[in-house]
């Protein structure tokens, strides 16, 4: 048994949860905090057999590997004379997670 | 040294808390959220001596195992004509935790 | 690669994230419970390489260790009669972390 610690974005927890579930695999979700930029994320603890932290990972890379996005700002900025001006859409960096594999001495359920 | 980390049900919490800090243990608590149900849960992390994970994982069986509560739903549901129904008790499974022992490598307390 | 999983409290956290950050380190923190006093504290998780835990562990131990701090009560208790009094500095206890170094078996950053 080993337990896998993920720190991911808070946009693809979601999808991690559910790709996770979908294989068959049990996660429990914590909300934390980056050391650095101070925002929120996830922690996610997923305890598998030892034989799948292969697949956990592959997972945890399709849903979250870092990738641009194309993002158009939502608020169009109106200047103080009432013009507007037509937001154009932007190239962000998004998603990484940064993953750290433990061993597991002793498994047991209630 | 191990950490004993013990995701379990919020209504649960209060009493392991209590019955680890009689017998002495020391424990931390963390909020948390099931994979697949996404309800509200509890991730406790409990560091104790090696010898005493035997002792830890049996208090943890005893307030959390899973079993029968008969509850009785709080809101009887009245029908739009105004009439309303006796509540009947429900059997309910509640409880259960899923334990995971780590070895700590080193301990310090500052 | 290990994992330094330090519990302290709360009014040490910016600090010793802020330390942490200025020496390179990455660190992950979660909001946490003590199971005895049930006040909110911190828990931080620090992955490093194995040869920087001392270098990890000294930061924690230079920003929380236990010290007593003299606070004056914010606010003097005004009697029923309106007749106040001058809060008087206090010395208090603070501080204070428990950590526990775990070892990673696999370290993948996505
Ligand atoms: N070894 C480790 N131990 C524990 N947690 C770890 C960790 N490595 C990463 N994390 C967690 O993962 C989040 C994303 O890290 P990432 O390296 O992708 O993305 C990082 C990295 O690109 C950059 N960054 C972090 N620390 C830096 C530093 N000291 N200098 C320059 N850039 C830094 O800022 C991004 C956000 O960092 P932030 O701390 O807010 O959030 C981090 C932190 O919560
Ligand atoms: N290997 C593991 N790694 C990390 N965390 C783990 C874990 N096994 C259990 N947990 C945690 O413990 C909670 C209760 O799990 P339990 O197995 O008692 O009770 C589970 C189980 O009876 C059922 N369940 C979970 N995943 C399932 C799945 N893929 N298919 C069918 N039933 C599932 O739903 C209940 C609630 O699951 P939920 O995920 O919301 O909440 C889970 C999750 O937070
Ligand atoms: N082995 C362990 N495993 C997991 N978490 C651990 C731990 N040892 C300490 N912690 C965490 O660190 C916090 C501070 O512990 P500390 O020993 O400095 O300071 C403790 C200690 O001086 C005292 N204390 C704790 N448990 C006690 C007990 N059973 N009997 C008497 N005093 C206790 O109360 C302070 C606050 O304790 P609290 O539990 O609220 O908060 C604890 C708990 O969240």
């Amino acid at each position: 048994m080993k337990l896998v610690v993920a720190v991911l974005q808070d946009k693809d927890a979601p999808d991690l949860l559910q790709a996770l579930v979908d294989s068959g695999y049990r996660a429990t979700k914590l909300s934390s905090t980056g050391g650095f930029l101070r925002e929120g994320n996830t922690t996610l603890l997923v305890g598998c057999e030892s034989g799948a932290v292969g697949e956990v990972l592959d997972i945890v890379k399709k849903v979250c590997r870092t990738r641009e996005q194309t993002v158009t700002p939502l608020t169009p900025i109106s200047g103080s004379t009432g013009e507007s001006y037509v937001p154009y859409p932007v190239e962000v960096t998004v998603g990484g997670a940064t993953v750290f594999v433990l061993d597991v001495e002793r498994f047991v359920q209630v």
